[in-house]
């Protein structure tokens, strides 16, 4: 099971619908670009778009603040959506789907809505379909700008959480 | 469950060991459950570099901690596999040597995951087979300008 | 006291808006006091890259953080010099355009104040007239390798 | 007034007396190495000299720790000692001597000696020396490893001490 793609369209700096296709493993990439030019802001997309429940961990204080808000050339948007799109070949994931697409919406007003191949769902749909994959919550799969040393400065019992996703 | 966990851990332990020793060409590294119902007590990690002592991980330094958290990264991916890695600037604080030794370190887990990586480091960026230009022409507005497939000799 | 405080929030404000306007090229910053007795009322931070909004801090990049920080403690050194300023790495997540702004800042302050930059960017290396090399060829001793005192054309 | 020289003895990795020498402004000065060398150490001693008593502002968990270890090759030493002399021409220092050394020891037991100018002194003489000269605990003078954007996550109240140094 790998990646196939992820689309942010209105998510943060990242204005109009922006497709990043992924190659299959054997594959390392490279996201580059200046300060500011909106790379750490795709890590934010898809820690959003698995689930993410924690506005920290997005780097905002309300879920609204993820929508693109505007700039010098810009009127803000209304909503923010990014899409995933699986292939699941191998039946990882857990449904009979050999092509999983997941969506996530997040309005103004906070609300969030979820797809699975274009069907509604709830956040709970999304968190049983990463079950077990180690996806869930992007434990040590997606580590953030300057939180790589974090495993090392918390106290031994807040270690617990991300050896527990491997368990 | 318990057994589950105190299994899960030393598979960690041992890779983490592995991993560690291969990052730091040397040293020794363990991480181990605190006193306690292993269900809830703490989880200790120690690491002693190539010629040195065993001393606090709050004495060790940025480059050094760095690496060791990322070895840590890798031990739990190698212990329970994750179709895909995303790095955000986790080689902010290596210097040359240790960035080209992440970089073989990636370019192995890559066989079986998915590594993505955010760099400012023109080494890093070498052990990549695509690239991902992101850059802000228009103010404010975030746009992809190139994906491009480069095969890297080795 | 507390007229002294807000002259010196007043001056800091002055002084951090020129030094961030001239770090990023435009944008803007400032710093006020929060609602409340001056002695003890909160400070807070609001900073505008150019062509970008007025967003929260948390919101900014890594290295537009890492500017906007080093523009408050200029700021501060400006307002009330001091003979020195040790900073360690203060440069790890800025790129390379951003790294050069800051080395023509720090030349700028080296007039009258002493600066010490801990680095591993060849960029700011180069904008040094005096390097300390530190080396461990005997495992876990620092040693001082080299002092070199070098003239940089401009 | 200006720094002339930085000399660190039994202070972490620093086992062998060295002494850093700076030049009188304008002076831009890099310290480089590779990981782990002892680079921050040098930033840690600094802080040590002038009066820190926030072991956690020093990377340890009890003010011993900044003694000499120990490595492969050789044993760990009993005392730390750190000195740092000051050219003292303006009379900026509050003190009427042209030059001005500094100097810390910490033993193993935790405690530490000062000494300004060779006389022995208390953690007062140091601090008082330091009073309004822009140096006093380096709140904004000295910029530890990772901490350069904590004026920034920090909360509102908590900022004011950096600033209250500057008034
Ligand atoms: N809701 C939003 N609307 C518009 N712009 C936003 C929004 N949220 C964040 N941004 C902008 O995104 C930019 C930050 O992007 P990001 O953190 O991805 O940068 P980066 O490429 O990782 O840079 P660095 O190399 O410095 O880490 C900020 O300038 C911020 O203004
Ligand atoms: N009391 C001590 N005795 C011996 N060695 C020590 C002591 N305290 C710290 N060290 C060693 O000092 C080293 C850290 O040095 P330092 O933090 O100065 O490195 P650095 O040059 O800043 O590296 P980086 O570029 O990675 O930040 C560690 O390897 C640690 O083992
Ligand atoms: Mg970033
Ligand atoms: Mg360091």
């Amino acid at each position: 099971m790998h990646l196939k793609e992820l689309t942010l369209k209105g998510f943060k700096s990242f204005a109009d619908k922006t497709s990043f296709m992924f190659d299959a493993p054997p594959s390392v990439s490279a996201v580059v670009g200046p300060n500011g030019c909106g790379k750490s802001n795709i890590i934010d997309a898809l820690r959003f778009v698995i689930g993410e429940q924690s506005v920290k961990d997005l780097r905002g204080s309300s879920l609204d603040e993820v929508i693109f808000a505007g700039s010098s050339t810009r009127k803000p948007v209304s909503l923010a959506e990014v899409s995933i799109v699986f292939d699941n070949s191998d039946g990882h994931l857990k449904t009979d789907y050999s092509e999983v697409a997941v969506k996530r919406r997040v309005f103004r007003s906070g609300e969030s809505e979820f797809y699975i191949n274009k069907n509604l769902c709830r956040l709970k749909d999304i968190k049983d379909l990463f079950l077990d994959t180690g996806i869930g919550n992007g434990a040590y799969s997606i580590i953030n700008q300057g939180q790589v040393d974090q495993i090392l400065s918390s106290k031994p019992e807040e270690r617990r959480a991300i050896f527990e996703e491997a368990a | 469950a318990k057994y589950k966990f105190l299994r899960t851990i030393e598979e960690v332990n041992k890779n983490f060991s592995e991993v560690f020793s291969s990052l730091f060409e040397g040293g020794e590294a363990r991480i181990s459950l605190l006193e306690g119902d292993p269900l809830e007590c703490g989880i200790e990690i120690v690491a002693r570099p190539s010629g040195k002592k065993w001393l606090s991980l709050s004495l060790m330094s940025g480059g050094e901690k760095s690496l060791t958290a990322i070895s840590i990264m890798f031990s739990l991916i190698r212990t329970r596999p994750s179709p895909f890695c995303f790095m955000d600037e986790v080689d902010a604080a290596l210097d040359e040597i240790n960035t080209i030794r992440f970089t073989k370190l990636i370019k192995e887990f890559s066989q079986n995951s998915q590594i993505v990586v955010v760099t400012h480091s023109k080494r890093t960026m070498s052990a990549a087979s695509a690239m991902y230009g992101v850059t802000m022409e228009e103010p404010g507005v975030s746009k992809l300008v190139s994906m491009k497939l480069v095969k890297v000799a080795d």
